[in-house]
C-alpha cells in the first residue's frame, strides 16, 4: 500500500 | 495503532511535559536551544495543517493540536517569560543551512507533487534535523542539566520507537512510508551519540558531561 493518501502518523 | 506507536507518541508528550517543568520550576530556559524549538514550531505547523482537511481520528487530532499549541507556548515561555535566561551567544547553529536542503528533498522526494504534499515532507526532514542546533549548543557546553538530558532522551525515544512501529505495520497492513522511514532512521541516527553519554553516565547517576 502506498502512503501517500493516508498520513495517519503524528 | 500499535504499541510502538503509542508509547511512541506517549514519550514525545513526555518530552515536551519534561521540558515544560524544567522551565517552571527552574525559571529559566537555559541549556536549552530556542533555534530547536522554533523549528518544531515550523515542523508543526507544517505537518499538522491537515487539521483542516483530513480527519484521522480524535486522538490524532487532539495530539496534533497539543504539539502545535505547547510548541507555540514553549517559544513565548524562552522569547518573553523567561527571556533573560536564554543566552543566544552560545544558541548560534545557523538553521538556514537546515532550512534549504529540507526545501530541495521535500520538492524532490514526495508522495504527490502537491503544496499540502510537499510541505509534508518539508516538515518530515525538517524534524530530522531540528535537533542539531540543540546539539550543537550541548557539545558547546559540554554538559547539561539532568533534567535536561531526560527530555532529550523522551524525545530521542520517541522517533527510535517509530521504528519497530514501521516494521510492524509492513508484516501486518503490507505499508511503507520510505520517506517517514528515512527520515526517521536519520533522525534516530543523531541521536545515538547522545543516548550512548545518557545511558553510561546520567542513567548511572553521574553528570552529563562530556569528554573534552
Amino acid at each position: 500500500r502506498h502512503p501517500s493518501s493516508t498520513h495517519d502518523e503524528l | 495503532m500499535n504499541i510502538f506507536r503509542f508509547l511512541g507518541d506517549l514519550s514525545h508528550l513526555a518530552s515536551i511535559f519534561i521540558l515544560l517543568h524544567k522551565i517552571q520550576t527552574t525559571r529559566s530556559c537555559r541549556g536549552i536551544s530556542f533555534r530547536t524549538q522554533a523549528l518544531y514550531v515550523v515542523v508543526f505547523i507544517a505537518r499538522y495543517l491537515d487539521l483542516f482537511f483530513r480527519y484521522v481520528s480524535l486522538y490524532n487530532s487532539a495530539m496534533k493540536l497539543f504539539f502545535i499549541a505547547s510548541s507555540c507556548y514553549i517559544l513565548y515561555l524562552m522569547k518573553i517569560r523567561y527571556r533573560p535566561t536564554h543566552d543566544p551567544s552560545i544558541d548560534t547553529f545557523r538553521v538556514e543551512y537546515l532550512l534549504a536542503p529540507c526545501l530541495i528533498l521535500a520538492l524532490i522526494f514526495n508522495y504527490k507533487f502537491n503544496f499540502a504534499e510537499v510541505l509534508w515532507s518539508f516538515s518530515i526532514w525538517l524534524e530530522a534535523v531540528a535537533i542539531l542546533p540543540q546539539l550543537f549548543m550541548l557539545q558547546r557546553t559540554g554538559e547539561a542539566e539532568n533534567i535536561t538530558t531526560h527530555y532529550l532522551a523522551a524525545l530521542g525515544a520517541y522517533r527510535a520507537l517509530y521504528i519497530p512501529n514501521w516494521i510492524y505495520r509492513y508484516f501486518t497492513e503490507g505499508l511503507v512510508d520510505p520517506i517517514a522511514v528515512t527520515a526517521g532512521i536519520v533522525q534516530t541516527g543523531l541521536y545515538l551519540d547522545f543516548f550512548y553519554v545518557y545511558f553510561t553516565k546520567v542513567l548511572q547517576g553521574q553528570k552529563f558531561e562530556l569528554p573534552a
